[in-house]
């Protein structure tokens, strides 16, 4: 289990270090070993530095950066290790427009491979979408499907 | 194996039976504040065996089942199907000859639940290992709940150990 | 004390009765008691009913219900004690059009007693706005302010 | 009381000085993710004497000064003042004839903070009087921070009994 931890760590740590910059027009991001003397222990730091700042600790970053950090990090480990399916609840809520357009100019190019089901209000991101379920609550209480239209 | 096909009736907002027939690309779902979507993510969670209430947004594992509102009154049972097609090759060890594997989870108010694949009955444990290292179980890297987006940047580093071991 | 704090108490409560329905369009919310016998020490309970659902525990409210809940609660507080001034980031988020529009609706009318400060992402409420101020980071990693033109 | 004037220099990514004038009614503050909104509201909750890093989103106090970028090097000292006119009579207890109310807090890089009242120094104690009762001060119910706005629906009973005291 050593060198297939270590292939994955690797590899994660690279797709990271493509996705992050990416999405974020620039910077730079990684994965580390805390411990580097202790491969089957050590935990893992993240490290990311924004375009044209200085790198601070994840804590200081803004709502919407820590989201598309966390999007990069959950999409690098899902291209070295797809699930079936990926379910995303509402992620784009932090972003800004622009932010948003990236996030869905990847998530359309990794459909083509995966399955996406996203939950979201935003009206950019309800286009990228090859099905639209509405659900609404007529009845009082009760959740039921309908279909629904996207204005042109 | 690809997501084909998720069924509710009874779980939480779901009172009618709800068929959600899902295709390659991306399905996106939509609706006013309060309308059931949050609901189907923790149904999607509940089948593939999520045990403790709180990651279902609830005090008791029961109140998963109807509860009742203005237009019809409280339920006995909840029930949900979660059905993969097994078209591109990566079947779960021992499920390689079928062609859909069709996970069910059903729980009455006495909260016993009972599970089966393809309608056979089985234990959590066996839909458990059904998704082990695929990131696609209860509390697997593929599913993010409301709200949570900032938590895996935030995670002690033996956390994050733990998240990069399910995918090695 | 005893007397201020049961009328604050009581002033608070029949304005959470009145801001909840209106934000929600029907329903009922109350503080509670926790213990009756114990006015000086009890804790305090939020009970709210949404329209046409039954009263659940509030774990089980949606985003967007919680933060419309809270929304009420806060904005009931400070009809009863208003401070300076109210400073909200980003609050708007999780709202769909129709709450958004509502929020924005009572913010306005309050505005005229009390004064707001909105961090937001959302046009609808950027329309709201007297006074709008941008925060750019053209030179990198330094935030100045723009004046901003809302597009008609 | 009514806020009139925000002026932040060398505080989180405000190298230069920066002054927000606010009138009666809506102020909207906007911008791309990362730009500075938020470090506006920290601005506002550390002059009125937050004092704890983690509800700046800091691991340590000396993070609120201007840490550096590439465009200018680090700086060794913050300041923000929040000014209030005194329009309207509730002036807090001992203010009544001052037009203006000027609260600044500087801080260096070895930790220490000044705290003054119209120019005259004071104790971080004399600004949390100022606003007590009031709900505006550092903690208080009239300042949401981001993502948090679902918090005073979870408080426990107690703590609900805080929140509906300084009200009293
Ligand atoms: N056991 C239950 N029985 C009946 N209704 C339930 C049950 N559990 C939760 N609900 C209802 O489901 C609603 C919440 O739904 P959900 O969280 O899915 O909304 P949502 O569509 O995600 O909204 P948002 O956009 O605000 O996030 C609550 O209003 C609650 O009344
Ligand atoms: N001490 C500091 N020195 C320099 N820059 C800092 C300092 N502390 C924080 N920052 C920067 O401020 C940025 C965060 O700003 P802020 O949280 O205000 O963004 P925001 O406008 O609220 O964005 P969002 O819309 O995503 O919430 C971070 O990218 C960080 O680099
Ligand atoms: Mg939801
Ligand atoms: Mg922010």
């Amino acid at each position: 289990t050593r060198e297939r931890f270590s292939k994955a760590f690797e590899e994660i740590n690279a797709k990271f270090g493509e996705v992050f910059p990416r999405l974020f027009q620039g910077g730079r991001a990684a994965l580390r070993l805390v411990d580097e003397e202790n491969l089957l222990e050590s935990g893992i730091g993240i490290f990311v530095q924004l375009p044209g700042k200085k790198s601070l600790p994840l804590g200081s970053l803004s709502g919407g950066e820590k989201a598309l950090t966390a999007i990069s990090l959950i999409f690098s480990i899902f291209l070295v290790k797809p699930s079936p399916f990926c379910l995303l609840d509402e992620v784009d809520a932090p972003l800004d427009d622009a932010n948003v357009d990236r996030f869905n100019a990847l998530v359309r190019e990794m459909s083509h491979r995966y399955q996406y089901l996203l939950v979201t209000h935003n009206k950019r991101t309800m286009e990228l979408a090859d099905v639209l379920y509405g659900i609404t609550m007529e009845k009082h209480g009760i959740s039921r499907t309908v279909s629904v239209k996207l204005n042109a | 194996m690809k997501l084909k096909k998720l069924e509710l009736i009874g779980f939480k907002s779901f009172y009618d039976k709800t068929t959600f027939d899902f295709s390659a690309g991306v399905t996106a779902i939509v609706g006013p504040n309060g309308c059931g979507k949050s609901n189907i993510v923790d149904a999607v969670r509940w089948v593939l065996g999520e045990h403790a209430p709180s990651y279902l947004r609830s005090k008791v594992l029961e109140d998963v089942i109807f509860a009742g509102s203005d237009a019809a009154g409280p339920l006995g049972m909840a029930e949900v199907t979660l059905t993969f097609a097994n078209d591109n090759g990566n079947a779960p060890p021992g499920y390689e000859s079928y062609a859909e594997i069709a996970i069910t989870r059903r729980t009455f108010r006495d909260g016993e639940s009972e599970f089966s694949i393809n309608k056979v009955p089985c234990r959590l444990k066996d839909i458990a290992e059904l998704f082990l290292d695929t990131g696609a179980g209860a509390r697997g890297y593929a599913i993010v709940a409301q709200g949570k987006i900032g938590e895996i940047v935030e995670a002690r580093p033996d956390e994050m150990r733990m998240i990069i071991e399910e995918a090695a």
